[in-house]
């Protein structure tokens, strides 16, 4: 596996760190980012998508503002037919919002194909899973309110998470050590420009602050139609106007 | 004291700095112990030269503990929800 990998640095991730505000939607912001991310890997379009879509229409197992997790938010996306961009559907950090009707086949929609658990308690295949996509984990987040900068080594709560975050990649500090890196949603100005990094290879099978014990990811398959994308058709139309030329000829 | 009245012109920059208004009657004095009590614990944790990372004054300054977990932490998970394992990223010796 590689030492090192950085999701951003490969623009499958929207640049624009994202905030929830006073709102317990993190579960939402998670679920979104990494919709984003392998909607990005499949196709190659970087789209930010909408959080408030989630926060008030998924009313499965999903509470909005009070809380959720994206695993469940995964399943509604899937049975939703998509999730629309965060153009359409704006953030406004306001709980009384009402699922809004969207015009799901008139509006630009990403879909995804289901979701799947990467072994849990096992950072090593959360390591492989990171090196293919970002992948969202619940952690121990009530002692990293005021974290700035470094690699998190604690306090927290090696037995259960109670924040929904995405890693989006990992590495290695040469003065602290093995690190996650990870893409909250407290705003740019929390932590390293929004993000954090947290200890890797945690002696405990938990992994620190829990983030080896839930990682779940969507999945997105190639589609016809995302082969059938506009630089594949301008190369199919070329090779039949050669053809055709080389028939004439 | 000196410290005293750094930390109350702390308090003020950090009021500006992140927009904050109280309403509530003694709203504002409240909001100041807490924060004092946050950047004692601040203060403590970067002299300590075993942390390997860094704390500062941020948004949630002002927020207590207990009142920081309740508005902003929300991830719900159960065992049933990550019980169906898949094995397409399962680690195994010697994988690339």
């Amino acid at each position: 596996l590689p030492d090192e990998v950085d999701w951003r640095k490969r623009g499958a991730v929207v640049p624009r760190v994202k905030t929830q505000g006073d709102c317990g939607g993190c579960w939402a912001f998670a679920a979104t980012g990494a919709v984003e991310s392998i909607n990005q890997i499949t196709t190659g379009e970087l789209i930010s998508l909408s959080e408030q879509e989630l926060l008030d229409c998924d009313r499965t197992d999903n509470f909005g503002y009070i809380g959720g997790g994206a695993v469940w938010a995964f399943d509604f996306i899937v049975s939703n037919d998509g999730i629309v961009t965060d153009e359409v559907y704006p953030y406004t950090g306001n709980d009384t919002a009402a699922c809004k009707a969207i015009e799901m086949p008139a509006t630009r929609v990403v879909t995804i194909n289901g979701r799947e658990v990467v072994p849990v308690n096992d950072e090593m295949s959360l390591k492989k899973a990171v090196a293919h996509q970002p992948i969202t984990v619940m952690t121990s987040a009530a002692n990293m309110s005021d974290y700035t900068s470094g690699v998190y080594k604690g306090p927290c709560s090696n037995l259960g998470g109670d924040h929904n975050v995405i890693i989006v990649g990992y590495g290695t500090s040469s003065d602290e050590g093995d690190y996650w890196l990870i893409r909250n949603s407290w705003g740019p100005g929390w932590g390293e420009g929004g993000y954090l990094r947290l200890q890797r290879n945690f002696h405990e099978p938990t992994g620190k602050c829990s983030v080896a014990m839930a990682p779940v990811y969507p999945i997105k398959w190639k589609s016809s139609s995302d082969l059938l994308s506009p630089s594949v058709f301008k190369l199919v139309l070329l090779f039949a106007f050669q053809l055709i030329s080389l028939v004439l000829l | 004291t000196n410290s005293q009245r750094n930390e109350a012109e702390m308090f003020e920059h950090w009021l500006v700095e992140n927009g904050k208004n109280y309403n509530g009657l003694g709203e504002k004095e409240r909001r100041f112990i807490v924060f004092k009590d946050n950047l004692k614990r601040i203060k403590e944790h970067n002299s300590d030269p075993n942390h390997s990372c860094q704390r500062g004054l941020n948004q949630f300054s002002d927020l207590t503990a207990d009142e920081f977990r309740s508005i902003y932490l929300g991830g719900k998970m159960d065992k049933k929800s990550v019980s169906d394992v898949a094995l397409r990223y399962q680690y195994k010796e010697g994988d690339i």
